[in-house]
């Protein structure tokens, strides 16, 4: 029986409708590859409009899209997108447009198409992502927002992994604005709040080793029950896999390798951090309150071998303790507090002096006495707007952070509200190996910012490197590190120049504290490929299992859609990391020539692997409807005529996402990336077997 | 444990076994007040195998390592693991290859094979890891200890290894007496110890050593006797008010 109130709505509707909305993911090594199928139905004998729209994670990159209407298929095109035309806006030295829009808070793709009358439209919309380790977890997001009830909804997601899966959790569904942009800061998981109901019974979890199998599908009551607007929200998953204090986990398939680094059992290093927090007007109320909450709990974190100081800034910049940063003690923590409980926003926001402030701080402060040459610097800068006071110009501020910085700390900046410069915010962190958070205005910054802490606040590894065997691989992503957190994970990946060596000489170097650590294996190549062609089997299989319970139509599309790709997804990975490290490194370029080289390679790899991002438009034919609401029929295809093609769908702002690691200052004075140098590694026999003196207590 | 001391000035080799108990930990290496080096080794054990004339063997599951300069430190190496305590911990998985420097100590683990820890560049020890796949019942995972680079220890070093690392010995010929055969003693801290000769295998296997061979858990061959080397704890430095 389905409630009256139900039938009403469904009576009402006029508009095609969603017969079904299938999402199937599956997750292999911590690539995600998403297959949404969705399919409208016009009852009506006139045509209508039917909209698709799906959000998707910001970090993630569509790879396919597809319409078919009325039996005929339009297959979406990946184009480069034109270069941006300058406007004329008569000042020299203004921004260009769009440099200062906000970051957009997700993508979301939306395709209207004209749906013949009594007929059927299906939108198959394909999406890729390398979900990044925080705070100690991976967290997969699928938005479920229909926007009306739905017959037959689903969601299955399928976890394959080389190593076995831990801490697995379904979170109950989330909903409020923007949670699935990938610079968003992580609220770290609530103690003592309740979570929001769930339906037992949509939810099944099957668990094995190394394979989890999720699956969601609410009837049609269960959705009323959870909203009857269709917005369910999100549904996230979070996971971790098993890790040592080893070299990682190293994979290899079809002349690609990926590497997972996220060594555990390490000791803390310690810190010394200049909190640079902006208390310009705008700050007043919720923003100030909250940052104030958070200060409070991240000065309970800092660990007694810590380091730190406070500056405020608005129009004046106040620095808490002069010309030091002091160690953590509880009566400069109490101290420290005061200070916090005494900030009020006022003025302007001075950005670049308060950073040209912390920088000179945190550099006097290493150059002395009292600072450890084992500990990591850092500077976490927050602010909530523009800069209005002192130097504005973005370029200007970038120059002057950069010679105050002088590659010596990295800088982390968090972004509250809409009114912020993400752009010079985000620039700010990579061009000093840091990263940038964005906290929306409706959230709860104070959650969002003891997040981004517990992100960067226990620092275990610095000075990473990783080399593999000279002339044995290239185009290897980023391979060298400032600092690796408690939490997050270093992922390089790379193309083997010669498939049938028989192993991979792999080392890590890196520094904890007072120690140097090196790390080497050697990778059997055969059997690797052979392992992972295990996995990607195991998933391939797992798939199939899901998507045969969808029916016919989605199996058929899903199962081709997301089959294809996950064979060849260590490629895939090289693929994706490689664009968005070429991403980062345009936006660092100081030169056009430097930002021109790094556009064209990231286009071209976008090309390739068919992604939509940031330099790439996504292009589709849009179906024609005649007056009596039928198809028009097919046009004859002549050499050289233009195709109607409806706008290109490309997703709004010009940006870089997030990266899974923090970037590293450039060791090089060149960029990192693509590059065909890797650093030589001497080659030590891993059974090296030491004789010397024979005194000895052995087995019998 | 087989325990194989060689003498190289004397050009000779002595061995001699241990039969303790299992949980028993060993004094192997005491320089606690020179150098600040001890090695202790706890043991486990396991059943004979068949046609054995002993009921059960004893190996060594845990060798642990105490150092003292320039910072007190505590190194415990298992089969599994090497876990290093110094300001902070750091675990170590013996299946991996890595190695550790801390200026004058240093770690350095070669995947499921050794484990070498090296004090002041004059002193290092390496620990075999005897790992089995399939181990049959009277097999256990083991290490083995060899003593590397002796010369930062003291003449003032003991234990059950640590005692001969600066003493001379000489073999001599006792006369035969009635009926019995001439034998031989080894001639070592003024004392005679009867020997006889067999040979060893070190190295997990991988080398023959022959040796003299001291009977009775090496009475008259160590100072004292085998409950003198009995250590209370696994960092146990010998050191008690």
């Amino acid at each position: 029986r389905v409630p009256r109130q139900v039938k009403t709505i469904i009576t009402k509707e006029t508009k095609p409708h969603i017969q079904e909305l299938s999402i199937k993911t599956t997750i292999i090594s911590r690539y995600a590859f998403t297959a949404v199928y969705c399919s409208l139905l016009n009852r009506y004998p006139a045509a209508s409009e039917g909209v698709f729209q799906f959000q998707i994670p910001a970090n993630a990159y569509i790879s396919n899209f597809t319409m078919i209407i009325g039996g005929r298929v339009y297959q979406s095109e990946v184009k480069p997108k034109e270069k941006r035309v300058k406007q004329e806006r008569g000042k020299s030295g203004t921004k260009e447009p769009g440099d200062a829009s906000p970051e957009p808070e997700v993508e979301v793709f939306r395709m209207a198409a004209k749906i013949p009358g009594r007929n059927r439209a299906v939108f198959l919309l394909t999406y890729e992502e390398l979900l990044q380790r925080r705070l100690g977890r991976y967290e997969h997001v699928t938005s479920l927002r229909p926007m009306q009830l739905v017959s037959r909804l689903s969601l299955d997601v399928t976890i394959v992994d080389h190593s076995p899966i831990t801490d697995l959790e379904v979170l109950p569904l989330r909903n409020g604005k923007s949670n699935a942009a990938a610079n968003t800061a992580t609220a770290p998981k609530p103690p003592n709040i309740p979570a929001k109901p769930e339906l037992p019974i949509t939810t099944v979890i099957k668990n094995e080793k190394n394979v989890c199998k999720i699956t969601f599908s609410p009837n049609i009551i269960q959705q009323a029950k959870i909203t009857t607007s269709g917005i369910l929200g999100d549904f996230v998953i979070r996971y971790d896999v098993q890790r040592d204090m080893g070299i990682g986990d190293i994979q290899v398939l079809n002349g690609h390798f990926v590497h997972y680094f996220a060594p555990k059992d390490l000791p803390a290093v310690p810190k010394n951090v200049v909190f640079v927090i902006d208390t310009s007007a705008s700050m007043l109320g919720t923003k100030i309150r909250q940052t104030k909450d958070a200060l409070f709990t991240i000065l309970r974190d800092l660990r007694p071998g810590d380091n730190f100081n406070f500056i405020s800034f608005s129009n004046k910049i106040k620095v808490w303790q002069p010309n030091r940063l002091v160690p953590v003690t509880p009566l400069n923590i109490r101290d420290a507090k005061k200070f916090i409980y005494m900030l009020a926003p006022t003025g302007g926001t001075n950005i670049d002096g308060a950073i040209r402030t912390g920088s000179s701080l945190l550099r006097d402060y290493l150059l002395g006495p009292d600072s450890s040459p084992n500990s990591v610097s850092l500077i976490i800068f927050l602010t909530d707007g523009r800069p209005t006071v002192g130097e504005i110009q973005s370029v200007a501020i970038l120059g002057n952070t950069r010679s105050a910085v002088q590659e010596k700390f990295c800088i982390f900046t968090i972004g509250i509200g809409n009114d912020v410069d993400y752009r010079l915010l985000e620039r700010m962190a990579l061009e000093n190996c840091g990263m940038m958070r964005r906290i929306n205005e409706e959230a709860d910054a104070s959650a969002m910012l003891k997040g981004f802490y517990n992100e960067i606040g226990t620092p275990l590894l610095s000075d990473i490197r990783i080399n593999y065997t000279e002339n044995s691989v290239q185009y290897v992503t980023q391979n060298l590190f400032t600092n690796y957190f408690n939490g997050s994970e270093i992922v390089v990946a790379g193309k083997l120049t010669n498939e049938s060596a028989e192993s991979l000489h792999v080392q890590v170097t890196a520094s904890n504290n007072d120690k140097s650590i090196i790390l080497e294996t050697d990778v059997p190549l055969r059997n690797r490929q052979i392992d992972t062609e295990k996995h990607v089997k195991l998933a391939t299989s797992a798939m199939a299992t899901g998507v045969r319970a969808l029916g016919t139509d989605a199996t058929q599309k899903l199962g081709v859609a997301l089959g294809s790709v996950a064979e060849d997804f260590v490629e895939r990975v090289w693929g994706f990391l490689s664009i968005k490290e070429g991403l980062r490194s345009r936006l660092r370029s100081q030169t056009s020539k430097d930002r021109e080289g790094h556009t064209q390679q990231a286009t071209n790899l976008s090309m390739t692997y068919h992604f939509l991002t940031p330099l790439t438009n996504i292009a589709v034919e849009k179906p024609e409807v005649l007056t009596d609401g039928t198809m028009a029929p097919a046009p004859t295809i002549t050499p050289g005529a233009g195709e109607a093609t409806s706008p290109a769908n490309d997703l709004p702002g010009d940006t870089d996402d997030r990266e899974p690691q923090t970037p590293d200052r450039d060791l090089n004075s060149q960029a990192l990336s693509q590059s065909n140098t890797i650093g030589k590694v001497v080659r030590r026999p891993t059974k090296k077997f030491i004789t010397f003196s024979k005194t000895s207590a052995d087995g019998d | 444990p087989h325990f194989v001391v060689e003498f190289p000035l004397s050009k000779l080799t002595v061995c001699f076994n241990i039969n303790g108990e299992p949980g028993h930990i060993l004094g192997l290496v005491s320089d606690h007040k020179y150098s600040g080096v001890t090695v202790n080794g706890k043991l486990i054990g396991a059943p004979a195998p068949p046609g054995s004339h002993k009921q059960q063997r004893t190996y060594f599951s845990t060798i642990t390592i105490v150092v003292d300069k320039p910072q007190r430190a505590y190194i415990e190496v298992t089969p599994k693991k090497v876990i290093l305590d110094g300001r902070d911990r750091i675990v170590l998985p013996c299946h991996s290859t890595v190695s550790v420097d801390c200026g004058a100590l240093s770690v350095a683990i070669v995947g499921n094979s050794n484990v070498t820890v090296t004090v002041g560049g004059n002193i290092s020890f390496v620990i075999l890891l005897h790992q089995y796949k399939n181990p049959a019942p009277y097999q256990r995972d083991h290490l083995g200890f060899y003593i590397g680079n002796n010369k930062g220890l003291s003449h003032n070093c003991h234990g059950l290894l640590g005692q001969f690392l600066y003493e001379e010995v000489g073999l001599a010929e006792l006369p035969a007496q009635g009926d019995t055969k001439p034998s031989l003693v080894l001639k070592v801290k003024n004392r005679s110890v009867p020997v006889v000769q067999k040979s060893r295998r070190i190295y997990s296997g991988t080398q023959s050593v022959d040796c003299w061979f001291a009977r009775n858990n090496a009475a008259k061959l160590i100072d004292g006797e085998y409950k003198d080397y009995l250590m209370s704890h696994m960092f146990d430095t010998g050191d008690w008010p």
